[in-house]
């Protein structure tokens, strides 16, 4: 464990609590996307699964039991609690469009061509794009809350922080992961658009507007 | 270098 990976875990825990808040607070999951939303709750069990073969730490297993609980609480938010103010008109996204891809990419690259392996891979790729759903509707409304913005800041800031992580752990045990650094540089690159606004625009106490 | 997952990242 080193800083940069200790800060990109907290920033992940940190964007779910924002979230819970946005949506408690406000009482509506207005401007969230439930397909995003429901990707994350597939991205944590393909990949948490080595729940029941694995154990790394208390840390490690606490930490992918609050990811899998929260997601499923925040889909069960959104779908039975505060369904009223979800608008599915505006949550389009073709998701098999990512789904697809990603099998295709988790079968031909993994570490081990077994279930757990090709599955943990199918995990890192979808976690790679399943913002997109949420960028395109943020896209379509041009503009969202500001604790919106600050949940997707949160998030986009976990998966950076992994970055220099990886570098991190390369020069000290000599650990390189290919498909985790190819795939966390890909959705890191995703938020660059969005990270661009929320710097210039959030963060001079403006409101998120995108250009039209 | 060893390549593969390290399986302890989150």
């Amino acid at each position: 464990m080193n800083i940069f990976r200790f800060l990109g875990d907290l920033s992940h825990l940190a964007s779910i609590f924002i979230l819970l808040h946005k949506i408690q607070t406000t009482r509506s999951c207005r401007g969230i996307s439930f397909r995003t939303q429901a990707l994350y709750v597939v991205v944590f069990i393909a990949r948490y699964l080595d729940l029941f073969f694995r154990y790394v730490s208390l840390y490690n297993s606490a930490m992918k039991l609050f990811f899998i609980a929260s997601s499923c609480y925040i889909l069960y938010l959104m779908k039975i609690r505060y369904r009223p103010t979800h608008d599915p008109s505006i949550d389009t996204f073709r998701v098999e469009y990512l789904l697809a891809p990603c099998l295709i990419l988790a079968l031909i690259f993994n570490y081990k061509f077994n279930f757990a392996e090709v599955l943990w891979s199918f995990s890192i790729w979808l976690e790679a794009v399943a913002i997109l759903p949420q960028l395109f509707m943020l896209q379509r409304t041009g503009e969202a809350e500001n604790i919106t913005t600050h949940y997707l800041a949160a998030l986009g800031a976990y998966r950076a922080l992994y970055i220099p992580n990886w570098i991190y752990r390369y020069f000290t045990e000599g650990l390189v992961d290919p498909i985790a650094v190819t795939a966390g540089i890909v959705q890191t690159g995703l938020y660059l658009d969005f990270f661009y606004v929320y710097f210039t625009k959030v963060l001079q106490g403006q409101k998120f507007e995108l250009p039209a | 270098a060893s390549e593969g997952p390290s399986h302890d990242e989150l």
